[in-house]
């Protein structure tokens, strides 16, 4: 695992609520707000499960921590985005909380209903995505959320041990996680940061 | 990029001079492995692309060889996150 420079992290003290919200105007129509909002839920509790973080849905997204949007090409922060598959979404890193996902994609929450060849998962994305708003870099352990590439079809949203022992380093353990549930494939630690 | 835009590069090592790989210089630029004052980037596979590449392979866990590997090639048109691989300044953005 890896932090950015300096190590940023959301400074509040432990245990942390942070507050998320979708723009009201940068969306997508291609999925429902439930089935939306139901991955993000999904994404969320990942990381809520192994941390002492809280995140709840706002409805004031002016004043939310984590802004959440979907915007094509070239939206103002000097990272445009860039049409279907290639760059798929990006976040910022602590404490600024802004969340972009390139709307051009074939964006999908069931590859049974969803049969394009390039499809992709917003549950595995904004999984990835939500480990760089609290702090976590790219790891160059494959298998783990944090790598950078996901492949169309792929669904990686299990926190892998390099993950978790990553975003632990931050925030420290839910008092309620218990690393013996993990498998033994998903203990293998990566000491480099 | 695609396997079509991508795949000609395959085999390429330094000091070839290949059509279309200054679009690769761009990806490693992008993406954190190539730190370069002149961004006027040539069709040279010279030696700052082949030390991004292996920056690249060694980043990634793919075996180091210096040399544009069908693995790494396929790696590299996967779709992949936006954010650097190695800390970028964009990401720290101050609050307007």
């Amino acid at each position: 695992y890896a932090f950015f420079s300096g190590r940023p992290r959301w400074s509040r003290s432990i245990p942390i609520i942070l507050t998320y919200a979708f723009s009201p105007e940068n969306v997508i129509t291609s999925l429902s707000k439930s089935e939306i909002k139901g991955a993000f839920r999904r994404a969320f509790s990942h990381w809520a499960s192994v941390i002492p973080v809280t995140f709840s849905e706002s409805n004031d997204y002016g004043f939310a921590d984590i802004k959440i949007g979907f915007y094509k090409g070239d939206h103002g922060d000097g990272e445009p985005f860039d049409g279907v598959l290639g760059v798929l979404a990006h976040a910022f890193s602590p404490e600024t909380g802004r969340f972009h996902l390139d709307a051009a994609e074939t964006w999908a929450v069931d590859f049974d209903r969803e049969k394009s060849d390039e499809a992709i998962d917003l549950e595995s994305v904004a999984t990835h995505e939500i480990g760089h708003l609290l702090g976590l870099a790219h790891t160059s352990v494959q298998e783990a959320v944090m790598f950078p590439s996901l492949r169309p079809r792929e669904k990686k949203v299990d926190l892998k041990m390099d993950d978790i022992k990553g975003i632990q380093a931050l925030y420290g353990s839910n008092p309620n996680f218990n690393d013996q549930a993990l498998s033994e494939s998903d203990t293998s630690i990566n000491n480099g940061v | 990029y695609t396997w079509h835009e991508f795949g000609k590069f395959v085999d390429a090592t330094r000091g070839n001079k290949i059509n279309g790989i200054s679009e690769l210089k761009k990806y490693f630029h992008r993406f954190g492995y190539l730190k370069m004052d002149n961004l006027n980037f040539t069709d040279l596979f010279d030696d700052h692309l082949e030390h991004a590449l292996i920056k690249y392979q060694e980043k990634l866990g793919l075996i180091v060889t210096g040399k544009l590997d069908e693995n790494t090639v396929s790696q590299i048109i996967s779709p992949r996150c936006g954010v650097s691989d190695f800390a970028p300044k964009f990401m720290h953005a101050k609050r307007h």
